[in-house]
């Protein structure tokens, strides 16, 4: 006897929303790079029967990115969703789950992120920053002084750059480059780099110390430079909050 | 002999009383803004 039809699952049922956590938190423990992702909407659902308590489940969901880092240890659910102000970046992903005896595996997922228009952003705010291209040489110009400025003052552990995040320039009134970037302490403390900076590595994995920063560098009328750089603390890589070996050799 | 015989147009089966055709189930709510 067939097994009998699945009853359609709804975009907003438990069972979908537990499928589409599952598919998050996935998605975010194997980014490697940029920042953590939240649910936003269940686009769409297909579940095919392959058994008794054995469904093979298609995911389409709208994600919106946060401001955690991947590498930050803080909880999805504490992580703020960027407003649209900010300039919002939206994930599409496509998911394919098994639910067996209850339990929901992650199969396969295919994402791709974009910004939203910069004209949907001027159109409700005109004078916010807009997203600009990672590469672009008032934005790495203001990260190499941002982190230059952080290790000259630094009394602890002296960091190297790992990637940059987050880009934006505003023009109007005043011209502001704003960016966020990884950082990784080494093993010199700050003085010790003065000597010989080519000495300082990443820390092994089981000492590896992760932050952030972020900072703002206005070039006219007259030069400011803000920077402010967090760091983790050691973490025992969990599912969670893995670690990324490449990081452990990657110095930009 | 074999004659075709229009098909009367059939009229619309009313739904049960109480019948209620199922909510649209998907896309599902938005929680945080539609970029």
């Amino acid at each position: 006897v067939p097994a009998a039809p699945v009853a359609p699952l709804g975009c907003d049922d438990p069972e979908s929303e537990a499928a589409a956590y599952a598919a998050v938190n996935y998605i975010n423990s194997h980014s490697h790079h940029g920042y953590k992702f939240a649910l936003n909407r269940i686009e769409n659902i297909r579940v095919l029967p392959q058994g008794p308590n054995n469904n093979i489940i298609f995911l389409e969901v709208d994600l919106l990115e946060t401001r955690c880092p991947v590498l930050s240890p803080t909880p999805l659910e504490n992580c703020t969703v960027r407003s649209f102000t900010e300039h919002a970046v939206e994930g599409d992903c496509d998911i394919k789950l098994q639910k067996l005896d209850g339990k929901i595996t992650v199969l396969a997922t295919k994402c791709h992120s974009h910004a939203d228009s910069s004209e949907d952003v001027v159109q409700l705010c005109p004078d916010c920053p807009l997203l600009t291209s990672l590469n672009n040489t008032e934005v790495t110009t203001a990260v190499t002084a941002a982190l230059s400025a952080h290790n000259s003052k630094a009394t602890d552990a002296y960091l190297r750059l790992l990637e940059i995040g987050r880009a934006k320039i505003q023009y109007e009134p005043v011209h502001v480059v704003y960016v966020e970037f990884a950082v990784a302490a080494t093993n010199c403390s700050a003085e010790e780099a003065k000597e010989n900076v080519e000495a300082c590595q990443l820390l092994p994995d089981d000492q590896s110390n992760f932050g952030f920063c972020t900072a703002s560098m206005i070039t006219r009328p007259k030069e400011d430079l803000q920077v402010d750089c967090q760091l983790y603390g050691h973490q025992v890589p969990t599912p969670n909050t893995p670690f990324f070996p490449e990081y452990s050799n990657l110095l930009i | 002999p074999v004659v075709k015989r229009a098909v009367a147009q059939h009229d619309k089966v009313p739904h049960p009383v109480g019948f209620v055709s199922p909510p649209l189930l998907c896309p599902g709510r938005i929680r945080h803004f539609k970029i």
